[in-house]
């Protein structure tokens, strides 16, 4: 998925209303299949949506509810004055502003708009889509997801696919539910304290000890929702409510490959890694780089990270060795930190993709962070996290900032990450 | 020589990838570059031939959204 990189500011409800109906599709379908889209994006996060409704259809023009009216829905017919004309049936469905241009959606009145019928246009899986980007998600290139930017016919049970979810609640995060209504919902924080409320007994292990000790680390990924973090030549892992007892692993045992009856591993001690929506994982350490898909090591590796990352050789000053490789939530783009500075991938596909034009830049000025960054992650949460030896800060991607909730950041990776307590080991004190 | 038919897929094409995001040009030739159609097969998962072939054509053809598919590096503020 891709953020636009506006939002709604989501301490109300979103309030729409449908100012131009269709001319051949009866009003109250229109109001309960757009209603039934935009359900699909509440029911994944904590948005909610009003309806404001037309009393009278001559309301339509001297509306003075519109200009307390979010997201406005307009059926319309070839070139309605926003440049973007329609074409007729066929083609182009319909469309939509992001957030930070006002969040409207326009439908193609010229298609012949439907329900549950494979003829036609399915009016519902359209406007869920195009609610989508009213809501600040660009098109996905995941064939499966809603925001995916082909039609593709009538789907009976169409509902929002993983790609979406993760993307909505990126923006807007989770639904929070009855027995977990933190506004810290899906946060590491969240997690952290559901996991104390729910199991004050759980222990991590005596295993796990040592890294209360010293709770810094070298690199720290996700694979589908736990989280692993790499210290040494151990391998750590915690799922979203606590650290695993049957952790730490060797690294040696756990990334890897037989080739010509030897097992080949990634080295211990790497500088870094990151995690690509695709599965694969990129380790670092000095100049090279290897790849595995989850723990499968893939042949051909280790690389120099200048052939799979183009442009990072080119900066006189990078010697490798690099501190941070993440994903920022802010645009799902592949970056690096090493010392002062932060560089750009263009795309996110080895080999093809470049440095961007403008980068590298200081780290500084672009996270207005001041401290060392030594890693960095995009959590199962969709939000970046950035670490500095002993402690992290929670990234405010859409306003571009350390998070400003309370406790204030930068906060104690050993408290919230590691379960350990006052840097004591974890299986003194943690419950 | 072009046949009509070919020239009007090439038109097509041409106006299809500058809509959506993937060339930005004022240009009236028929040159495609070839780098845009492949950016195009990759966003939609078909082989990155960088041809227009038939499975390209068919898919620029289907019913989609008109918003863009990709957004152009924007310059950066000076």
């Amino acid at each position: 998925y891709i953020l636009q990189g506006s939002r709604w500011p989501s301490n109300e409800p979103l309030t729409f209303r449908i100012v131009k109906y269709p001319t051949t599709f009866p009003q109250q379908f229109v109001d309960a299949e757009l209603t039934k889209a935009l359900k699909l994006w509440s029911s994944a996060s904590s948005l909610e949506f009003e309806h404001r409704k037309l009393k009278k259809q001559n309301e339509q023009k001297s509306n003075n509810l519109d200009h307390k009216t979010d997201i406005r829905i307009s059926f319309e017919i070839g070139d309605h004055g926003d440049t973007e004309p329609f074409d007729g049936p066929g083609n182009v469905l319909g469309h939509a502003f992001f957030p930070q241009y006002g969040g409207d959606a326009h439908f193609d009145n010229d298609e012949y708009w439907t329900m549950k019928s494979t003829d036609g246009v399915n009016l519902f899986q359209v406007a869920a889509h195009e609610f989508g980007h009213s809501l600040g998600l660009e098109h996905s290139n995941k064939p499966d997801a809603i925001m995916a930017p082909f039609f593709k016919g009538y789907t009976p049970n169409f509902t929002l696919q993983e790609d979406d979810i993760r993307a909505i609640q990126a923006l807007y995060g989770g639904k929070p539910s009855k027995s977990f209504s933190s506004p810290l919902s899906n946060s590491i924080e969240a997690y952290q304290a559901v996991s104390k409320q729910m199991a004050p007994s759980v222990k991590s292990s005596n295993k796990n000890s040592a890294i209360c000790h010293d709770p810094q680390f070298d690199a720290i990924i996700t694979i589908d929702d736990d989280t692993y973090i790499f210290k040494d030549k151990f391998v750590y892992r915690r799922s979203k409510l606590s650290m695993d007892n049957d952790y730490p692993k060797l690294i040696h045992d756990m990334f890897g490959r037989w080739e010509g009856g030897i097992w080949q591993t990634i080295p211990d001690q790497i500088d870094t890694a990151v995690t690509w929506p695709n599965q694969q994982i990129f380790f670092f350490k000095g100049k090279h780089y290897w790849k595995t898909n989850r723990f499968q090591l893939q042949a051909g590796y280790p690389r120099l990270i200048s052939d799979g990352f183009r442009g990072l050789d080119e900066q006189h000053f990078f010697t490798g060795h690099l501190d941070a490789a993440f994903i920022y939530s802010g645009d799902n783009h592949t970056y690096f930190i090493k010392d002062a500075m932060v560089w750009r991938l263009n795309i996110n596909i080895e080999f093809t993709n470049s440095i961007d034009i403008d980068y590298p830049q200081f780290v500084s000025s672009w996270l207005h962070i001041g401290e060392k960054i030594t890693s960095a992650l995009q959590w199962i949460n969709g939000r970046t996290y950035f670490f500095s030896y002993k402690s992290y800060y929670r990234y405010d991607h859409i306003n571009h900032q350390v998070d400003d909730s309370y406790p204030t950041y930068p906060r104690p990776i050993s408290e919230w990450w590691l379960q350990c307590k006052h840097g004591a080991s974890s299986s003194e004190t943690a419950g | 020589c072009l046949t009509h038919v070919e020239n009007n897929r090439l038109f097509y094409a041409k106006e299809f990838l500058n809509r959506f995001g993937y060339i930005k040009t004022n240009d009236s030739s028929l040159d495609i570059s070839t780098s845009a159609v492949r950016a195009f097969q990759r966003f939609v998962g078909l082989n990155q031939t960088g041809i227009i072939d038939e499975l390209t054509w068919q898919k620029m053809r289907e019913p989609r959204c008109g918003n863009k598919d990709l957004r152009r590096i924007q310059r950066r503020k000076r």
